[in-house]
């Protein structure tokens, strides 16, 4: 009797092309925060269905890059956070089939959470650490950033779409950092003034999306520095349903999408 | 008659003998770590 196939080691050149499959569908599939890149592939399983075709179980470790999920950065450029920035992991366990050597994904199961604060400050005691998105000077900062940028810009009205990551530091200085995402509107700045309830996020077939930073510093003195990057006009790729935004969302520190 | 060995004793004679540098191969997973552990 033929002796089974070796089990597929984590770091074949089969798994490796089977976690790229499975990531790419993750970040294509994800409508909220930042893009995942791959860090470990924890465990692999493949399970055969007959000739040419298997069932593949996939557990990946996955680190937050800085790349927001609507960027158009390929995934290759986007830089992981460090450990020191308050890394991101994700856990995910993926489903896919192999039929005649093509990958293809049956379902995905993912689990995001910030590393704990604690390990953080052990290493790096003077490091900020993520806080609350629901925090009340994060909630000012973004609306206080977002008004400043809307108050100065000759393009079109922009609206919050969600808040990605936020940080306060007390020492030295008072100083509150945010990163949010943001949608152009169908108003200009100046007719926003006049009437902003009627400024509505571009339809599907125009849209444009960004993503700002903010940083308010309240003390020793008052700044607040924004800057928006909008993104221009994406034509959604066809196999996924552009990101319908429920208007503005928190992401908490754990996330499960699936 | 039956006579119990010790085990270490035992593991040692039925130890299969391995070639002179031999490296038992990396467990199959968990695979690498791209970027750094948490």
């Amino acid at each position: 009797v033929p002796a089974p196939p070796a089990p597929l080691g984590c770091d074949d050149p089969e798994s490796e092309a089977a976690a790229e499959i499975a990531l790419s569908y993750i970040n294509g599939h994800s409508h909220h925060g930042y893009k995942f890149a791959l860090n470990r592939i924890e465990d692999i399983r493949m399970v055969p269905q007959g000739p040419n075709k298997d069932i593949v179980f996939l557990e990946l470790d996955l680190l937050e890059t800085k790349c927001p999920i609507l960027s158009p950065t390929p995934l290759a450029n986007c830089t992981v956070r460090t450990f020191a920035e308050h890394a991101v992991e994700g856990d995910c366990d993926v489903k896919l089939q192999k039929v005649d050597g093509t990958f293809s994904v049956l379902a995905s199961k993912c689990h995001s959470h910030a590393d704990s604060s604690e390990d953080i400050l052990k290493v790096c005691p003077d490091c900020p650490v993520l806080t609350s998105l629901n925090n009340t000077e994060v909630l000012e900062t973004v609306s206080a950033a977002l008004n400043d940028y809307n108050s100065k810009t000759t393009g079109s009205y922009l609206r919050l779409l969600e808040i990605g990551r936020a940080k306060i530091q007390y020492h030295p200085g008072h100083i509150v950092a945010t990163e949010f995402a943001v949608g152009a509107t169908n108003c200009s700045a100046e007719e926003a003034k006049a009437n902003v309830g009627v400024c509505q996020l571009l339809p599907e077939d125009q849209s444009n999306f960004g993503f700002c930073t903010a940083v308010m510093v309240k003390s020793p003195s008052q700044d607040l520095q924004v800057d928006c990057q909008m993104y221009g006009h994406q034509v959604p790729a066809p196999d996924i349903p552009l990101l319908s935004w429920p208007g503005v969302t928190y992401i908490h520190p754990g996330q499960d999408t699936s | 008659s039956l006579t119990k060995r010790a085990v270490a004793e035992a593991a040692q004679h039925d130890k299969v003998p391995r070639p002179v540098g031999f490296v038992p191969p990396p467990p199959p997973c968990p695979g690498r770590i791209r970027h750094f552990d948490i």
